[in-house]
């Protein structure tokens, strides 16, 4: 069973120890804050409260022993985010997953060890522009090098067409991986099978071709 | 030209104002702080400082004549997100998005109005716990109802394996959208292709299939 470390409990710190019990792996979650530290005890296998930058405690942790570890400590204490970091690094935690509150941060995080290094506001952000900008997008995420997989409300002038006709992919650079017809998942869709309303498509494409499709057909 | 208006511009809603400019959205960016304002002014339309729950300031931003409208303030001012966005619907704003800073804040956003309600950070954390527990998993999403898009590195096993000797669908209820092979993208990858290694897969499965897939094959 996997074993992770989970430091700071804000609202991506505490989802991330629920999600990763969901999951089956092992956590440990720690908090200065005893209050969050008891909210977590109900989704960790352990949930301790101590100050993350305390070297004696953060070792008692065994950081080495850990497939991993997260340091979700916030904008509100950068500095001790910093210091958390370097000290897992130090105790040879195998990897090391540190959450950003901006570009200097982030620099500073990769300098002192993070294997990885992530900000869950600023990649949000991103995402979820697409959306706001064509309603019919419900939702769109990056995939590979430049790629995307989008979820996409059937826009009314592919109602009753084919995918055969629509020639999506050699027309518009789009492909259909599915359709969600109802409470159905049509995972491969037939070429001479009508488009209905209420269709929702799931399509992959490269960056910025849905936004072109939407364009046209919203 | 659609119309945004954003209100708070720290990493999230600083990633919208860009990211919406990228998708050829007029953004009127807005914040209390001076020096933010100033940085957004390089990718918005508009970029002014005031305090979003003065109405005669908010009224001036023309709320109504926008086809979205974003309150990005964060946890550090809750009050003032709930009272903005409480004006932008009582000054009859057609699409507010407010974001909340835990399910409380969620449930009084909903209450006074908004339309659509999120948490960056919660969400952050729900999709990454796959990539944290599984590390060939790079990337998973949620989708539609109950499904997943997922990018993950060619388990070993699979190297040399054809997609029609696999049966995935049957197998393991996992249906390979497409292929990154070195620079290409597969998008509709043949039954009779082995695998390569190295290959990374977008797969569409329900949700847990990739998860229960890993656990045996990672
Ligand atoms: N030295 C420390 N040791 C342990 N925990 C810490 C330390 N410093 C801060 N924390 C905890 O990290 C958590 C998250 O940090 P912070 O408050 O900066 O971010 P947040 O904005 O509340 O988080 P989120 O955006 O995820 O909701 C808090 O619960 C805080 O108590
Ligand atoms: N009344 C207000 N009017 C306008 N802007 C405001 C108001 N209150 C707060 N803001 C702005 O909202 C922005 C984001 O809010 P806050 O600082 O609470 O969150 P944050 O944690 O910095 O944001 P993020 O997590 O997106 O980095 C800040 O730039 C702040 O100046």
């Amino acid at each position: 069973k996997k074993q992770a470390l989970v430091i700071g409990l804000g609202q991506f710190g505490m989802s991330v120890v629920r999600s990763l019990d969901d999951l089956g792996v092992e956590v440990m979650a720690v908090d200065s804050n005893a209050e969050r530290v008891r909210y977590a005890s109900e989704f960790a296998e352990e949930a301790v409260a101590f100050d993350a930058t305390d070297e004696a405690s953060l070792g008692k942790a065994g950081p080495k022993n850990r497939d991993l570890c997260v340091c979700a400590i916030g904008d509100e204490a950068r500095e001790a985010s910093i210091l958390c970091t370097a000290l897992l690094r130090q105790m040879g935690a195998a990897r090391i997953i540190a959450r950003a509150a901006d570009p200097l941060h982030e620099r500073i995080l990769r300098l002192i060890g993070a294997h990885e290094v992530i900000n869950p506001e600023r990649a949000f952000g991103e995402w979820f522009a697409t959306h706001l900008a064509f309603r019919n997008v419900r939702a769109e995420y990056p995939f590979g090098r430049a790629m995307t997989v989008s979820e996409v409300a059937l826009p009314a002038a592919f109602v009753g067409r084919t995918l055969a006709e629509l020639a999506l992919p050699r027309k518009h650079g789009i492909t259909i991986a599915a359709i969600q017809r109802g409470e159905d998942t049509v995972v491969t869709p037939r070429p001479d099978d009508p488009l209905e309303e209420g269709d929702v498509l799931i399509i992959v494409a490269l960056k910025g071709r849905v936004a072109k499709l939407m364009e046209r057909y919203e």
